[in-house]
């Protein structure tokens, strides 16, 4: 062509930022990371705080999927998981030796916070076992159900998740997959999530699940159970640009 | 369209053609020449910490924002990555300046980041977000 001159190489107007730009600016950062808002601050924590389960376990999630985005092997859900959310309960209730059997352990957890849009890909419920020798060196049963309706005259009605099997004296996290809990909490929100769990033995007699080494809330804070589940965005959000 | 040149002059056209240089005094090379940056990418890193977010945050620590800037004027070499249609579009765009605009510098490669935080409740989320952080740029 003609007429070729000298562009001058482009500058970027360079100013400071006022003080509510800078604030409407990290609100935007933080949209484009999914973040919901700016981070208000914590109370630290004291040094003798042991860590806590949950984090943990996310923090070992955080680094399987770092190590996913450099080429290493896919851990299990995260593959198809854009988002994993961590519950620790709020409610425990337990039916134990002052009741009739079945013995049982109950927790509740608030899922109000799982954005909309979300499916779900797996959810699990992690539970820490202690070795336990009432019954010594026997086989244990621990089965897993939603509660779906409490009633007051009568047994709440429950929905069968998982059922898993190991030794008395068995040590770890014991993982109990309620996925299948997944289609009725996405349908009422609002309610609370409710997981009851059971201990039995071979011969079929109710076991209490704290001596059969199921720890609960009172455990040391790096060994309460805790829910995780994992989620797959639905589609993209378009944000509308401020 | 290209008009065909006779026989001679394609020849001597063919053997002026192998230096660039040739070229420069009707082209503009770009080729970092007169203080201009080829398309490339740029660092930046953007920490949390200066944000104020790690009460919140839990990982990471910041957030490697970055971009790709520089000319892309024609000839493009081999490291400013550019397709076949950039390249024609450069061309163009020294003949047709006001219709065709100028290829752009752009990400070619993105990578995901993931992000460990706590929300409103304590619960403790991993979020990851796709197509953050940019592995590479080009001419497009």
């Amino acid at each position: 062509g003609s007429g070729h001159r000298l562009r001058p190489p482009y500058v970027f107007p360079q100013r400071r930022l006022g003080i509510h730009e800078r604030r409407d600016m990290q609100r935007e950062i933080l949209a484009v990371l999914g973040l919901p808002e700016l981070p208000r601050p914590r109370a630290s924590p004291a040094a003798s705080r042991q860590p806590a389960s949950a984090p943990l376990f996310m923090l070992d999630l955080y680094h399987a999927m770092a190590d996913d985005d450099n080429g290493g092997p896919p851990p299990p859900h995260l593959g198809r998981s854009d988002l994993v959310m961590s519950f620790v309960n709020m409610v425990e209730r337990d039916r134990t030796l002052d009741y009739q059997e079945p013995h049982w352990k109950e927790f509740l957890f608030d899922l109000t916070q799982i954005p909309a849009g979300e499916a779900v890909t797996a959810a699990e419920f992690r539970i820490y076992k202690e070795p336990s020798t009432h019954p010594l060196n026997t086989t244990l049963h621990v089965s897993m159900f939603e509660v779906v309706q409490e009633h007051s005259n009568r047994e709440s009605d429950l929905f069968f998740l998982d059922l898993q099997t190991l030794r008395s004296g068995d040590e770890g996290w014991l993982v109990l997959d309620i996925t299948a809990a997944s289609d009725r909490w996405l349908l009422s929100h609002n309610k609370d999530l409710g997981l009851r769990l059971y201990v039995e033995t071979q011969d079929g007699h109710s076991m209490d699940p704290g001596l059969a080494g199921l720890l609960g809330q009172q455990a040391p804070r790096s060994r309460q159970p805790f829910m995780v589940g994992f989620f797959r965005a639905s589609q993209s959000p378009v944000r509308a640009p401020r | 369209a290209v008009r065909p040149l006779k026989r001679k002059r394609q020849l001597n056209k063919t053997n002026q053609m192998q230096h660039s240089n040739k070229h420069a005094g009707v082209f503009d090379d770009g080729h970092g020449s007169r203080g201009r940056d080829v398309c490339r990418r740029h660092e930046l890193y953007v920490s949390f910490r200066d944000l104020g977010w790690l009460d919140s945050v839990i990982a990471p620590q910041g957030y490697s924002a970055y971009y790709c800037a520089g000319e892309c004027n024609y000839p493009m070499n081999s490291s400013m990555n550019s397709t076949n249609h950039a390249n024609m579009q450069a061309l163009i765009h020294l003949t047709k300046p006001d219709v065709v605009p100028k290829v752009c510098c752009v990400p070619t490669e993105l990578s995901a980041i993931s992000v460990l935080y706590y929300d409103r409740s304590n619960n403790v989320i991993l979020r990851k977000e796709r197509n953050m952080v940019v592995q590479a740029c080009g001419c497009h």
